[in-house]
Formats: structure tokens, C-alpha cells, sequence
């Protein structure tokens, strides 16, 4: 799949443990990212825990492995010391914990591994035996079934094959029928089902996300909201595929993420009410914006005042506990530049004049999910973050600013233009070290920093 | 056990093989049945 994708990481020599020491930047901590695999276990990982790692300054030519303490973890990497180096950081080494080569003290013995001083440090200490068990007697490690743990969290209900339904990309108000083909910690690729293929059997049309994002659902959702879906078109064949040769299994509600309830009684939204939304189609702009359409089960569709074609196929739906709709004067309140409908500046817009004018009234305050969640993120915290306007892609990325339950995210090395407003429990945000461990290609900043 | 920041733990003896030979010391890890 690798040729989905744009640069490697990795091959492009990025490196978060020297990127993060020269920028000076911290990462954003594990706790932050509740979908994020051991996310409830890593409050059990902390500076000053022992590990047993690869012991990579020695001349044997057998892999062994020594003692080695947490020095600094910035997601799931760990600067490690080896025992024995006491204050000299020149043999330190960044780690990730969830790969293969760290391990709890006391499994090089049960594996018949051998632990082995660095050669720097091999001559310095005279007796190895007392000073090991000076330094780990009462020490914390990790957990025996740590790297089981691991592997637990990051199951996935869906498999290649499985049928759902997601936001159509070429038109953002309906749905369309796809397949999961590919899954990468969580991240599915889907193949809509009329997509199609290219003369050497390319697919033409894909679409990746996380397995719990709100543009997803099972089969049945459109029609049971009153959504707008797509007939698939059955002159489009798909059958050589990998992923439509086997016999499609529905998806079912309980594989998706279940949202916040909401009730939509006497005071729920009602067409023509006014708001401000995340433009979906430019994700760093906060809008003016109106509900077009009211659906089933707390959900709505809303255009972008202004900008709007007219017949309706640029209205997105958003549920109603979305981060991604906002109560009117949320801008103003919170410092953030509205972007207003053409015709329009800054200088003289107001809301309540533009009501008016409109003949409009703003959608009730209370409908929204605007609650504050102490979420742990700070403005200059690193993560790796899903380009949402190239979905496949996961970058290297800066928390710009926090507001409230929204933070601005910037791309590394790209033009602020390009920066995205997501919620904080988005799954599409991921803590420093998530590609290494699922195999998913990280994209590298672009130009120097 | 459960350590200021609430974080329980338990006791483990684990051994340790280096080339002076085996020993093995007392260290904790998290507790499995929190």
C-alpha cells in the first residue's frame, strides 16, 4: 500500500526523538488520546522506570540486551539510559515502548537472553552484581503482559470485506456504499463500491479514516436518518479487487463508535436557524453558517451561508454534540476570526444586524456541545495528526491553539493556510510514536522548520 | 500497593542473567488486577 501514500518518515531520515530536542517542543502525553492504544495502562509508564532494551554498543555479534532507565517519554518514545552511565548522556537513546526491543526487567532471563554493559561502561564498575542491585532493588518496570496489553488495544471490530457507509468525497451531503480494504491501527481504507478501477486494476476511488470517526456508519444509517445515499452503480465492476472477492458482511451498529444522545424535542434546531460551523471543505475556517436540514436521531444538515451552490450538494451533517457546530458570537467570544459570507467585513459585522437582516434566529446556545473537557493539550504540543482534507496521510503536527474543545492544528514545515480546527477527542490525532507502532507511514515536516 | 499518585503496584522477583552470572531482585510493576 505503501504507494498510496505520499513521503516516508523514516526513509526522509525524520527522527521525533532529535526533531523534538532540537525544537525544544514537548509532545502531547498519552492521557490525551483516549482511542490511542494503552491509553488507560500509560499512567503505569513514567520517568525513572527500568526496562531491559537492545543493547546496541557492543561488538558481539549476538543481539543482547541491557538495563536501561526512562529518562524523558514523549508519547509513546522514551529517552533511555543505560545503567551504569549515571549523568553522561552521550550513549542515550530514543525508544519506542511499544516495539519489540523493550521489554520488563526479568525477560532477557526468562527468553535465555543475555544482558550485557555497553562496552563504554563495561570496565568502570568492578562489581555489576551490587551495582544492579543497588539500582533496580525497589525500582518500578513495566508491567509482565505489556506488550500482550498492547497488542489487545489496538483490535479492530471491522475486517476487509465488511460493508459500511461514509461521506461521499466528489459530494459531501450524501453517503455512499464502500468496503473495508486495508486497516492500519484502526485507520480503515475504504474502496466506495462504485468507485472503480484503473486499466491495471488501480483503485480510483478510496477513503481513509478512523474506525470510530463520525463519517462512518452502518448499513441502514442513511435511510433510517433520512441522509441522502448514493445507489451504487452496478455497471461499475470491482469484483478483481482483493477486497470485493470475498462475500461482503453488512456492518452493524455496535462496531461504530456510539455518539452522545441527544434529544430532539420542542427545542432541537429548526431549518433556517443561523450558527457557526467548521467550513468542511476548509477545515482552519469557522463560518457563518445555517441548518439546512433537520434529519433523525440528533443529526443535521448545514450550509455555509453564502457560498452555497443552491441545490443543497455542499450542505454537510454534523450531529448535534458535534465540536465542529457552534453557538453565534462563539468567535467573538473566543478570538477567533469569523469567516463571514462574501459581502461582508469585519469591521461592520455584527451578529444580531445580521439576523435581522436575514430575518433569521441563531440556533439556541444549549444545543451545543460546547462543554469544556480538560482535555491536556497545550499550544506547542507535538502529535502526529491526519491531513483531514488528504485523509490517508498522518503528519507531523503542532497543537497551535486551544479553544475550549477545539484545537487548531498546524502541519509542520506547511503554510498556516493549511491549518485544521479539530476536537480534542478527535480519533484522527495521534500521540508522537503511533505510525512506528501500526506500521502507518508518518509523513516528515516539508522544509526546514 | 498504591503509591501518592494513586497508581497501584505489586511486588515481582525478577531475574537477572548477566555474564557474571544470575541473580534476582525485587522490583514492582503495575498491578495486574487493578
Amino acid at each position: 500500500e505503501s504507494r498510496a501514500f505520499g513521503q516516508d518518515a523514516t526513509v526522509a531520515g525524520f527522527d521525533w526523538g532529535s526533531y523534538l530536542e532540537k525544537s525544544g517542543y514537548l509532545a502531547a502525553p498519552l492521557s490525551c488520546f483516549r482511542h490511542a492504544p494503552l491509553c488507560a495502562q500509560w499512567e503505569d509508564i513514567y520517568v525513572g522506570l527500568k526496562v531491559e532494551v537492545l543493547n546496541t554498543h557492543t561488538a558481539l555479534p549476538s543481539k543482547v540486551y541491557w538495563i536501561a532507565t526512562v529518562v524523558r517519554l514523549a508519547g509513546y518514545k522514551a529517552l533511555l539510559r543505560y545503567e551504569g552511565f549515571e549523568d553522561d548522556d552521550s550513549c542515550d537513546l530514543w525508544c519506542n515502548l511499544g516495539t519489540a526491543d523493550v521489554h520488563p526487567i526479568g525477560w532477557c532471563a526468562v527468553n535465555s537472553k543475555l544482558l550485557v554493559p555497553p562496552q563504554e561502561v563495561h570496565q568502570k564498575i568492578k562489581d555489576w552484581k551490587s551495582y544492579l542491585m543497588e539500582r533496580l532493588v525497589g525500582a518500578h518496570t513495566l508491567p509482565v503482559d505489556f506488550h500482550v496489553k498492547m497488542a489487545d488495544s489496538m483490535r479492530c471490530p471491522f475486517r476487509q470485506g465488511v460493508r459500511l457507509e461514509v461521506v461521499d468525497r466528489s459530494q459531501v451531503s450524501r453517503t455512499r456504499y464502500a468496503v473495508v480494504d486495508t486497516i492500519i491501527g484502526g485507520r480503515l481504507r475504504l474502496l466506495y463500491e462504485d468507485g472503480g478501477l484503473g486499466a491495471s486494476g488501480e483503485v480510483l476511488s478510496d477513503f481513509w479514516c478512523h474506525m470510530w470517526s463520525s463519517l462512518v456508519h452502518p448499513v441502514g444509517w442513511s435511510e433510517r436518518v433520512g441522509h441522502t445515499i448514493k445507489e451504487t452503480d452496478k455497471n461499475v465492476n470491482m469484483s478483481s479487487h482483493p477486497a470485493f472477492r470475498k462475500v461482503l458482511q453488512d456492518s452493524v451498529p455496535n462496531q461504530f463508535k456510539k455518539l452522545r444522545t441527544v434529544y430532539m424535542g420542542d427545542t432541537f434546531f429548526e431549518e433556517g436557524m443561523k450558527l457557526e460551523a467548521i467550513d468542511p471543505l476548509n477545515l482552519g475556517n469557522i463560518c457563518v453558517a445555517s441548518v439546512r436540514k433537520v434529519l433523525l436521531d440528533g443529526y443535521i444538515m448545514v450550509g455555509i451561508d453564502g457560498v452555497e451552490i443552491g441545490d443543497g450538494s455542499d450542505w454537510f451533517c454534523y450531529h448535534a454534540s458535534s465540536h465542529a457546530i457552534l453557538p453565534v458570537g462563539y468567535c467573538q467570544n473566543n478570538n477567533i476570526i469569523l469567516t463571514l459570507p462574501p459581502g461582508y467585513v469585519q469591521e461592520s459585522f455584527t451578529w444580531p444586524k445580521y439576523l435581522e437582516e436575514m430575518g433569521a434566529v441563531a440556533a439556541p446556545r444549549r444545543l451545543f456541545n460546547t462543554d469544556a473537557v480538560g482535555h491536556g493539550f497545550t499550544a506547542g504540543m507535538k502529535i502526529e495528526a491526519v491531513d483531514l482534507m488528504e485523509p490517508r496521510l498522518v503528519c507531523v503536527a503542532t497543537v497551535r491553539r486551544c479553544v475550549g474543545r477545539l484545537l487548531l492544528l498546524h502541519f509542520d514545515g506547511w503554510e498556516p493556510e493549511f491549518d485544521q480546527w479539530v476536537d480534542c477527542q478527535s480519533p484522527e490525532i495521534y500521540p508522537v510514536g503511533w505510525c512506528e507502532i501500526t506500521g502507518y507511514q508518518l509523513q516528515p515536516p516539508i522544509g526546514p522548520e | 500497593a498504591a503509591d501518592a499518585t494513586g497508581r497501584k503496584w505489586e511486588q515481582k522477583q525478577v531475574q537477572i542473567k548477566t555474564l557474571e552470572g544470575e541473580f534476582s531482585v525485587t522490583m514492582w510493576a503495575s498491578d495486574d488486577k487493578k
